[in-house]
């Protein structure tokens, strides 16, 4: 059974991105074969995979647009057992061009539903900071939402807007969509980032990984060399959070 | 003469909401008449001011509906010389609405054409992470379009899709649009950082604002506490740094 899960946040710059190409990499590497799919008109997924979107002539757009199937736009990357549908900036016209167009929030679940079940173990969706269509399709086909979260002031109160989605979602296109929060970017020697840290433990218990990634300079590195955390600077830190984020991530999807 | 002036960049959490509160706040506290004008639908700018958006019955969802003014929806703020077009999350539907509209890109540099001018010296428009209508309406508004970057992989690969967007904005509705790079976030310990400025420096010299905003908690805390910098922390780095590049860009707007 795949398992199908959306990481997304209208806050910007949260490590959506970051996480995808870092949680996909540890998932890999602990033998699971996973489809990264970049939904940003910005195509930092695809860019942090060494893959240059200008040169793309086959993107998740056409998938979108029903000329294509996820399948058929993916490509391996230099990870085993990690392939990526990548993105160019033709998304963004997409954004306005879908709107009109009836039932265009199912497009995404309904190719991932045709693709054949036993190709990929679990599919991440790399979501742009907008409420916008290309987030929706990736809410409405999604099992699981990650919300990266990061222990600052606005980011804590824009949360509540994320729920709003969440909850607009289940009741139009998605009744078993869940969520979990990550934190992420946490630097333990800042006062108000353990202050936050507290409030949102205290706040949100039964939906928040135990897993937290702490701010690494290596993360920020590591998308210039085309490679995940783990692969990149593998005796880390940082690539320790991101694998056991993973274990944390396969005993929460796999039913006991 | 007012000065109209747009903060944007695609790439999420690069401080553009961080710079219009302190920008703002550094250019009052020089005598100047501002006004700030919160875009982003998550409504960031009108909660570091103290404003609860959910409270607010009017905001720029009207002024770009054509239904009411700027002048007519701002309010002051806790700082003299500061006042604030606020936002909530009805901006969201906005995006949609306006798109199928005719010369919706104009709405709000009407607005701005039609207010009086001795009313402001500098209006301050603080945009969402990615490529909308309400991004779209700042810029053909916008004498300057101010570009917050960090020096991170992503945020010089994502340049070009900013400068494509100036280029389209110039041909389609704002012939008279200028831009300025405007490095935040800098972390002079971080090799990475030093690397990059370094490349931002040479690649885009006559762009750049010579001031640098450096990496400093104390911009992180004076949103909590509905304050600028200067306000917050006077006598930081980080309010010196914010008053230097308010009179950077005095001197660059004031024709010699
Ligand atoms: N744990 C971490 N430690 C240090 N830097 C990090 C960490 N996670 C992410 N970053 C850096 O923070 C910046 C933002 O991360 P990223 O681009 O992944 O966020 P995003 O949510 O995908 O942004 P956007 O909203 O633009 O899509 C990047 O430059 C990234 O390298
Ligand atoms: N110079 C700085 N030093 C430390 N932290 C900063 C600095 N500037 C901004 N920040 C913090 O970084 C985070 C991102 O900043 P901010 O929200 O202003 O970015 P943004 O570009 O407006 O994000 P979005 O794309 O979501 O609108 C915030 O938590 C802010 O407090
Ligand atoms: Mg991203
Ligand atoms: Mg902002």
């Amino acid at each position: 059974m795949t398992a199908v899960i959306a990481v997304a946040n209208n806050k910007g710059g949260v490590a959506k991105t970051t996480t995808c190409l870092s949680l996909g990499g540890s998932l890999a590497e602990q033998g699971r074969s996973v489809l990264l799919v970049d939904l940003d008109p910005q195509a930092h997924l695809t860019l942090s995979l060494g893959v240059k979107p200008e040169t793309l002539r086959h993107t998740v757009a056409e998938v979108l647009l029903g000329q294509s199937s996820l399948v058929a736009v993916s490509r391996e990357t230099a990870v085993d057992g990690l392939d990526l549908a990548p993105a160019n900036r033709e998304l963004v016209v997409l954004d306005k061009v879908l709107y009109g167009r009836q039932g265009y929030e199912h497009r995404l679940k309904r190719d991932l539903d045709e693709m054949r079940y036993q190709l990929y173990d679990i599919v991440l969706m790399d979501c742009p900071p907008a409420f916008g269509t290309l987030t929706l399709n990736a809410l409405t086909a999604a099992d699981l939402l990650i919300i990266p979260i990061q222990c600052e002031y606005y980011a804590v109160r824009s949360l509540q807007q994320m729920f709003d989605m969440v909850s607009l979602v289940r009741r139009k296109t998605n009744p078993r969509l869940s969520y979990r929060l990550l934190v992420t970017m946490l630097d333990v020697r800042n006062k108000i980032h353990r202050l936050l840290l507290r409030q949102i433990r205290d706040r949100f218990p039964e939906v928040l990984f135990q897993t937290i990634i702490q701010v690494d300079t290596r993360l920020r590195e590591s998308p210039a060399f085309a490679l995940p955390v783990t692969r990149y600077a593998p005796r880390t830190r940082a690539a320790r959070q991101y694998r056991a984020l993973a274990q944390e991530l396969i005993s929460y999807l796999s039913p006991v």
